[in-house]
């Protein structure tokens, strides 16, 4: 569900 | 990268400069927790293990250095440098009552059964709760110093902010992560108490005290 794309996050 | 995942960041940032500040130019960590403190360098050590194994920008990457460093040089100064000022018996919360729940949940509720994605998952439910030895420190001796707010009033900002950034990741880039939202939500509700008080008392130059 897009938790790959939200590892950028601090 | 949006505006409000940009201005949070940098919110972010002032809380760790401010309370770091704080305590260095009084020579004193009087009125914080250490505890929380402690806990929120788990949060980043256990995050940022990724900075080991991927590259994401120079941003990123320096954000978390800096973030990770900033935090062990709190807990260095309350607990070794300025520990005589340390209120240790007003720091009273009992943090295994956070760490073992959370830790538990970690495990069970996460996107990977893979250690670096619970430790991941650990950081973020451990951030969203890793305020409430401070908090509990200010109910307990009902007053907070007027930096102190500002430095809570930053770090609460920082993670409200976040969930705006969540929408318009939703609506831009079509992604959310239930896991960061739910717990996102749950660290905001947890502030609103206090920025209910920050707005009423701070910003009008009153000190934050609460009534006995």
């Amino acid at each position: 569900c897009g938790r790959q794309s939200l590892k950028d996050e601090l | 990268m949006n505006i409000f995942r940009g201005i949070a960041d940098f919110s972010h940032l002032a809380a760790i400069i401010i309370l770091l500040h704080k305590i260095w130019k009084s020579r004193s960590c009087a009125g914080i927790s250490g505890k929380s403190q402690i806990l929120f360098a788990i949060v980043f050590t256990t995050r940022y293990l990724d900075l080991l194994t991927s590259f994401i920008s120079l941003y990123n990457t320096s954000m978390k250095v800096i973030y990770i460093s900033c935090s062990y040089a709190t807990v260095y100064l309350i607990y070794m440098k300025f520990r005589a000022t340390y209120d240790g018996n007003h720091d009273s919360f009992r943090v295994e009552f956070l760490v073992v729940p959370v830790g538990g949940l970690a495990v069970l509720i996460n996107h990977d059964f893979a250690l670096l994605e619970i430790l991941w998952t650990f950081s973020i439910y451990l951030e969203s709760v890793a305020i409430l030895p401070q908090l509990f420190m200010i109910s307990k001796t009902g007053e907070a110093e007027t930096i102190t707010t500002h430095y809570l009033f930053c770090l609460g900002l920082y993670r409200a902010l976040y969930l705006f950034n969540w929408i318009w990741r939703f609506y831009f880039e079509g992604f959310f992560d239930m896991i960061a939202i739910v717990a996102g939500l749950v660290q905001t509700v947890l502030y609103c108490d206090f920025f209910y008080l920050y707005v009423t008392k701070v910003l009008k130059g009153k000190k934050l005290s609460l009534p006995a």
